[in-house]
Parts: structure tokens; C-alpha cells; sequence
């Protein structure tokens, strides 16, 4: 079995990323519906813009797509 | 394409920009050519036009900071984010804002260029959002493309066009205003530049892209040649991977470009007669590399010739043709690969599938067998 390339660094770089650029929040109240996480939700979402596997995990190609240079403005509409 | 929406655009279509301060990285004269050039990129396609101004407030600030610069949105230094720009309204609305931690360059690859990444910022400025076409200035990553010869992309136009119109004083069906699209892997009729194998993965290549496939992924990925390869050609005519000499080389035209991972080799690129080929050869159609006997076959109309990678000479008694080699293969080959050991030819949208020992056909399949859509 592979070993992780993923570390904790890596895990808060991946979480500031979707916050600045798929609109992830912290939400309150029922959190999870059908088990699926709001971090897996926009990774999915992510995922899906790049043309990457959608896995909902933060997999080494989805990690080093994120580490791309690229502009700082968001991928989707930011509701706040 | 995408917008911001909520009709975000300016009303007006005379805008004014001005150019704050600038970066030390480039000469003032570089940085002012970079912005009214990547302005013109827009202009170009719209009735929009746009007047320099040097003082007072513009329609479009530009700016270089670093970290925090006022604004809320913080740049993180060098890497990662290189700039952004707002959506157009009042007040900050266009203003476009560049990493100052970024190393920027006029032409050179050895940095970001400035007019690729303020064209993009304009786009916003301008009120476009991103884009998920990879081959779209739009599209949120940065690629490096030749500022001298760059056409906004067709993707880009129909979004600043959806906003603006059309320039009126631009026929539209002027070829020199034609804008590129992005090849699409669901098209049954593409007929792929070259195919050609690299450490385990599969590349497709088409027009100024190729797509990345691989065992672990279902989704092939498709990117610009340049971004890997910022001294390659596109539109190219073969590829191949020779295993025996650890490079990539590209072919288009009568010259030969080979790279060792991202890095174009000394002296590349070549005379594709370095090969033997003889100086009636002009171009190839396509390049087969055999991984069990190091030769290397060219696809040349016809007839086809054997190199000896090994020995770096062209093997005798070549020409050939190629329906000698590969039974009932009448039309034009248009790109040849092997994988697990079976020699796959395309011609046209088909593929083939042959043992290269025997010439035996076992299959005929399409374009998507291995570039699924």
C-alpha cells in the first residue's frame, strides 16, 4: 500500500485553499448529510473544474494542481 | 467562460487605466508596453478602448504589492497567488493588483510574464470570472505562451463578448482575427498530432495541447504543451519516447526538439536529416519506437524507415512500405505508439493494433480507446 505523500501541512494548505477559492465556511447546525464532509464537497468541486479524478480526497494530483501558480481571485461565485 | 454576474460590466465602454507604481523586475518602458498590450487584447475583440491616465483615480488602478496592500486579500508570497484584480464597479472595481514577491519578465520563461498574467487580471477587471477551459486565458492557472504571437482564445472572446459585443470596426470574418479552441478528447473526428509514451504515461497531442493519461487516473488531463515544455513546438507532426536514451523528442517540420523530463537537451533543436533521413524528407507523419529492439521507425506518406537507436544510424534497405510492414495499413498514418508490448497505429480517427514482430492485425478501434472522454 503507498505510503501518504499528504502531510498536516499540507492538509491546512489544502483547507486554505478551498476557503479562498471554493468559498468552503464553517458551517453550522447539521453538518454532515449522506455522510459527506463540506472539506470533501469542494474538494469535489475542485476536483470536478480541473478536469481531475473526482475522489473528494486530498490525493497527490489534487494537491499539486492546488500548488499551481494562479490568480487570487475565487473559481465560484462567493455568496458573502 | 463565466461572469460575475449580477450584470456586473462597466456601462460605458471609453475606459481610462493608470499605472500606479512599478515592478523593479522590468524596465518602466517594459512594464507600460506589457499593460497597454494586454488592455489591447481586449480592445481587440469589443468596442471597448481604453486612455492612459497619470494621476488622479482611473476606471482600472494598477498596482505591485506584496502581503498585505490594503485591500483584504492579502498576496502570500513568492509562488502560488501571483495577482488579482476586481470586478468592475466603482471605487476598487477594476483595480488589478500583482505580487511584487513574484519575479516577472517581459518575454523570458524564466519568470511569470507580466502581459500574460495582466491580460488575465483584465479579464476580470473587465468582468469575467474563470474559466474551466484549460486552453483559455481565463482558465485560473498560469501558462506560459509567446507574448508575440498570442491570439486570445475562442472561449475568452465569446465570454468578453457576451458582456460587450463584438468590435465594430473588426470584420468577422477576417481570417487574422480567427481565435483558437480547445480541442475536445469527445470529438470522434479529432485526429490526434502525435502519441507517444513518457515514464509509464501516455501523452495525446493536439494543436498547442496534450493530454496526460495514466494508470491511476480514469481522467486523462489536458494541459498546454508549453507548460511542460515551454521551448517546445505545437501543432507537431510525431513524438516518440526513447526508453534507450531516457528523452522525449518532438517533431515538426524539418527540425527535432528532445527533452530530458522538462528541460529541452544542448543543442536541440535538429535537423531531423541528424537521423539519416534523406534531405527529400521535409517532415514526418509519425514516429514509432520499438522498446524490445531500440529501432525507431519513421512513418514517412507511404513508406516508412528504420533507425537504430543503439548505434544512431539508419538501418539499410529502408524506405520500406508501410503496408509490407503492417498488413492492410493502405491510408496515411497520423501517429504510432506501443503499449504492454502490442504496436497501436492511428490513421485518422482509427487506431490499429498490431504485433510489430509479425505485422499481424488483431484490432481496429478508435480514436478514445485510450483518450477516454
Amino acid at each position: 500500500v503507498p505510503v501518504s505523500q499528504v502531510t498536516d501541512p499540507d492538509e491546512s494548505f489544502a483547507e486554505s485553499y478551498l476557503k479562498k477559492f471554493y468559498d468552503l465556511t464553517e458551517e453550522s447546525g447539521p453538518v454532515v448529510r449522506r455522510g459527506i464532509s463540506p472539506v470533501t464537497k469542494k474538494l469535489r468541486e475542485m476536483q470536478r473544474f480541473f478536469g481531475l479524478k473526482i475522489t473528494g480526497t486530498l490525493d497527490a494530483d489534487t494537491l499539486a494542481m492546488m500548488k499551481k501558480p494562479r490568480c487570487g481571485v475565487s473559481d465560484v461565485k462567493i455568496a458573502r | 467562460f463565466s461572469t460575475f454576474g449580477n450584470n456586473l460590466k462597466w456601462e460605458k465602454n471609453s475606459l481610462t487605466y493608470r499605472i500606479v507604481n512599478y515592478t523593479p523586475d522590468m524596465s518602466a518602458a517594459e512594464v507600460d508596453d506589457s499593460m497597454e498590450k494586454a488592455l489591447q487584447v481586449w480592445a481587440k475583440v469589443t468596442p471597448l478602448r481604453f486612455t492612459r491616465i497619470y494621476s488622479g483615480t482611473a476606471d482600472i488602478m494598477i498596482s505591485f504589492g506584496r502581503r498585505d496592500h490594503g485591500d483584504y486579500y492579502p498576496f502570500d508570497g513568492p509562488g502560488n497567488t501571483l495577482a488579482h484584480a476586481f470586478a468592475p464597479s466603482s471605487g476598487i472595481g477594476g483595480d488589478a493588483h500583482f505580487d511584487e514577491d513574484e519575479t516577472f519578465t517581459f518575454r523570458s520563461n524564466s519568470g511569470y510574464v507580466l502581459f500574460m498574467v495582466a491580460a488575465h487580471e483584465f479579464g476580470h477587471s473587465l468582468g469575467l470570472s474563470h474559466s474551466d477551459d484549460p486552453g483559455a486565458l481565463m482558465y485560473p492557472l498560469y501558462s506560459y505562451r509567446n507574448p508575440e504571437t498570442f491570439v486570445l482564445p475562442r472561449d475568452d472572446v465569446n465570454g468578453i463578448q457576451s458582456l460587450y459585443g463584438p468590435n465594430p470596426d473588426v470584420d468577422p470574418l477576417d481570417p487574422d482575427t480567427t481565435a483558437p479552441t480547445t480541442p475536445d478528447a469527445c470529438d470522434s473526428t479529432m485526429v490526434l498530432d502525435a502519441v507517444a509514451t513518457l515514464r509509464g504515461e501516455m501523452l495525446f497531442f493536439k494543436d498547442s495541447f496534450f493530454w496526460r493519461s495514466y494508470p491511476q487516473s480514469n481522467t486523462p488531463q489536458q494541459t498546454l504543451i508549453n507548460n511542460f515544455w515551454p521551448d517546445a513546438p505545437v501543432d507537431i507532426d510525431a513524438a516518440y519516447e526513447s526508453r534507450y536514451r531516457d528523452r522525449l523528442l518532438l517533431f515538426k517540420g524539418n527540425r527535432v526538439w528532445a527533452f530530458n523530463a522538462y528541460d529541452l537537451v544542448p543543442d536541440y533543436p535538429q535537423s531531423i536529416s541528424t537521423f539519416g533521413l534523406p534531405a527529400s524528407v521535409t517532415k514526418v507523419d509519425a514516429v514509432l519506437y520499438d522498446v524490445k529492439s531500440h529501432k525507431t521507425l519513421f512513418f514517412v506518406g507511404d513508406n516508412y524507415y528504420s533507425y537504430d537507436e543503439a548505434r544512431r544510424t539508419m538501418d539499410r534497405g529502408f524506405p520500406k512500405r508501410v503496408d509490407e510492414k503492417f498488413s492492410g495499413l493502405t491510408s496515411k498514418v497520423t501517429a504510432a505508439f506501443q503499449y504492454r508490448g502490442f504496436t497501436y497505429i492511428y490513421s485518422g480517427p482509427y487506431m490499429f493494433e498490431y504485433s510489430l514482430r509479425t505485422g499481424r492485425l488483431f484490432r481496429v478501434l478508435k480514436n478514445d480507446y485510450f483518450l477516454r472522454c
